[in-house]
């Protein structure tokens, strides 16, 4: 839901201040990619409605907030190609992939994009907060679309202790790939928790 | 086989 949210707050800001000033369209190309490995057993495989659902929607509105950042005036007219710059295709692409083989449990293809996509995504928002660096100064709304995107990680790692406690519940590379991502996360969260203590603007040193 | 039933998480 946190995760649903973000994407949420991410396209109301864009329809409302018409900018995507600040956001790194290249973080939402890595989570395409993330979804479009891992959401293929949306073709052989039935989880529950709930589950279907979430993934074409996640799916269809980051392909949407790619269209609109990067195609659809007037938001793309504010895209900065150059400060959205990070190599992704290089340091987290290859990395995924080749981390991906070596580590996935079985090597069927599901399961090696399965495991990339985890490997991937643990890095995506790397685009996104080397951008805000640059920057510096965050808008209101970024910083809480920036803030959910990397609490939802946080919250399966809740999830998981439960889950193995519960019903056993074992996922190596998950738990692993979760605690990286939320790690990346915990410096931004620092400064975002002092700024809304202070009630002052997000500003990264 | 944990792998027949899938990942069930987003």
């Amino acid at each position: 839901m946190l995760h649903l949210m973000s994407i949420l707050l991410l396209l109301w800001k864009l329809k409302k201040s018409k900018s995507c000033v600040g956001i790194s369209c290249r973080m939402q190309e890595c989570y395409a990619i993330v979804f479009c490995l891992r959401y293929l057993d949306l073709f052989y495989q039935f989880i529950s409605v709930y589950n279907t659902a979430m993934k074409v929607v996640f799916i269809s509105s980051t392909f949407y907030l790619i269209f609109l950042m990067r195609f659809q005036p007037p938001v793309s007219a504010t895209y900065d190609r150059t400060a959205d710059s990070f190599p992704y295709e290089q340091y987290l692409l290859g990395p995924a992939a080749v981390l991906g083989f070596i580590s996935a449990e079985e090597w069927s293809i599901p399961e090696i994009f399965w495991t990339a996509s985890i490997w991937l995504e643990s890095v995506s928002i790397l685009p996104q907060l080397i951008l805000l660096q640059q920057l510096r100064e965050v808008e209101n709304l970024t910083a809480e679309f920036v803030a959910t995107m990397g609490a939802y990680r946080f919250f399966y790692i809740l999830n998981w202790i439960y889950r193995y406690f519960a019903e056993g519940y074992v996922n190596w590379i998950g738990w692993l790939g979760g605690i990286v991502q939320t790690g990346l996360y915990v410096d931004f969260f620092y400064y975002y928790a002092m700024s809304k203590w202070y009630g002052q603007k997000l500003v990264l040193p | 086989d944990a792998r027949l039933v899938g990942h069930d998480e987003l």
